[in-house]
């Protein structure tokens, strides 16, 4: 059990450093347990330094820099046994254009490797401009969803006319 | 295995028949608030046999099912498909027979639920295991819910632990 | 005690009634408390039906659905007693275009009627072209933060041009 | 009373002085993830009196005291001023002999907070009245820090009565 929670914790560890050095363009951060001696049972703490900043525990961290490392952890995971699926819901919601553009990359590049299908719903005009095809969910009929193909040059067309 | 398509029937706010058809790369999904977008991530989770009502935003499991509006009644079922590719014949044992796997989830109202794989009836053991043997499931990482990167930054250093535990 | 709560309970609840259908377009909603005999030591809960939705516990509501009903409430308790001044950080994170616009709508009347000066840190397109003056929060140097005045018509059109 | 401006040194990532002039109506304030925008929030409620470190995302009070970079020195002390406008004179009666009332905070690494109206120092106590009297503070529905909106939804019953209590 011990064994195999640290061979998780060394390969999920090093892919952090790596996803999150991606997402920010820079920087760096690690995995630490809170008790050395007894992994089983103790805590996971993180800690990051976004590029030119202090190393500092998550908790101290802007709200979208939080959410890009715990982001670049759900991606560390992942990819220790990468699905051929994988949905995400609204996971770029704080973050500003020039993190969803590298987010953006990071799943380009994941799909790519992996053969993994990705679903992402998103907010983000952004977003919506680097999939490969977008679908609309609306409720045309009040409390009942439709979801309909969506042409992806009209959808940014229309956001930005907005 | 690949995924194909999700469909779902009385499933929350999709009441009528809908086919989500899953291609290669990246799918974006979009939407005004409410509309139905994160009802589809729990139709994954459905199907690939959650237990928890807590995790689909519900107080019951039958909570799933479409409730009526002021326009429709109530159904008292809803059913979830997945239509798996196993072209590749990596599925486990027991479902490696054919090159298409359709996994389906019903729950009738104060009845519980009913899972099928290829129209014969499963345990929600198999169902569960079919979906771990292809690196994904309701709890995995593969199925980031709408809360869930919020509470990864909230979660206390114990419950992060067991993140690292569906990896080892 | 109890006889003031009961009445800030009935001021802030006739509000939120108000704001909810104002942000949403329409749809009801109200405030409850868990154990009417008590409510000194009670719960509140929430209720909402946005519109031609049926009536639920915030619960069960959507993510952008909870953020504005939540938003109708702090704005609730904020009119039983305004102050000249109210800072709101990155509320409009979860909500679509349309809600956006109806917060907007809401935040610029609230300031007229109420003298109060609202500065609202933002992510969002349309709420940059809403307001009435842009500060813009950059790091020239690492880790320093800087403040300058930024073009309303030019920061919505480079933004525009992404 | 009217806020006209805040002003703050030594302060988080603000560590070089800067203003802040609080105009009319709505003025948006925007900039990308980590630039300090949710710092101009904390400071408003450090110099209202904010007295939990946890409530400016720190362990302890010191942490608001610019921290240094790999260019600059940490600093040792770190302040932040209100410039308020009393011409409607309805301020509480210990401050309500001016204009104008400045309001300054200041915290000296190691050693503590002092409080300054109009360069006089005071006590917690009053600050804190002052600006309750204005019908705002540090925990008041007038200061929405980032994740205040998602506390509220995901807060116990009991806890969300605490905000009626606000009211009350
Ligand atoms: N059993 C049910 N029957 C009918 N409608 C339901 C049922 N359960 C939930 N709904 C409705 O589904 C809607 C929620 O949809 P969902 O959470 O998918 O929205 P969303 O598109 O993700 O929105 P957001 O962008 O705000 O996250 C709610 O309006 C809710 O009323
Ligand atoms: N005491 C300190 N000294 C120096 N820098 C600090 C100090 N405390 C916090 N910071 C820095 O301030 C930055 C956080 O800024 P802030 O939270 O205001 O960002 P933000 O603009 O709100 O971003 P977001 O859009 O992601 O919410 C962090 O990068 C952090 O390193
Ligand atoms: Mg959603
Ligand atoms: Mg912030």
């Amino acid at each position: 059990g011990r064994q195999r929670l640290l061979a998780a914790y060394g390969i999920v560890n090093e892919n952090f450093q790596k996803l999150f050095f991606q997402l920010f363009g820079g920087g760096k951060a690690y995995l630490k347990f809170t008790d050395e001696s007894d992994p089983l049972e103790a805590g996971l703490d993180i800690f990051a330094s976004p590029p030119g900043k202090k190393l500092q525990n998550l908790s101290l961290l802007s709200g979208g820099e939080q959410a890009l490392t715990a982001l670049s952890l759900l991606f560390a995971v992942f990819l220790s046994n990468p699905a051929p699926i994988c949905v995400l819901d609204e996971v770029d919601a704080p973050l500003d254009d020039t993190n969803v553009d590298r987010f953006c990359s990071l799943v380009e590049e994941m799909s790519k490797t992996l053969s993994t299908k990705f679903l992402i719903i998103t907010h983000h005009r952004m977003t919506m401009a680097r999939v490969n095809r977008l679908f609309g969910v609306t409720m045309p009929e009040q409390g009942v969803s439709q979801l309909v193909s969506v042409d992806l040059e009209k959808a940014v067309q229309l956001k930005e006319n907005e | 295995i690949k995924f194909n398509k999700l469909k779902l029937k009385g499933f929350k706010s999709f009441v009528e028949p809908t086919e989500v058809v899953i291609e290669q790369g990246l799918t974006g999904i979009v939407g005004p608030n409410g509309c139905g977008k994160s009802n589809l991530v729990e139709a994954f989770r459905f199907v690939m046999g959650e237990l928890s009502p807590k995790q689909m935003r519900g107080s019951e499991l039958d909570d799933v099912i479409f409730n009526g509006t002021s326009d429709r009644p109530a159904w008292d079922i809803a059913e979830v498909t997945i239509d798996l590719d196993n072209k590749d014949r990596k599925a486990p044992g027991l479902f490696n027979q054919s090159d298409e796997i359709e996994v389906t989830r019903r729950i009738w109202r104060g009845e519980g639920s009913e899972y099928r794989v290829n129209g014969k009836e499963v345990r929600l053991k198999d169902v569960q295991l079919l979906f771990a043997d292809a690196a994904t499931g309701a709890r995995s990482t593969s199925m980031v819910s709408q809360g869930r990167v919020g509470a990864i930054i909230a979660a206390k250093p114990e419950q992060r632990r067991t993140l690292l535990e569906e990896a080892a």
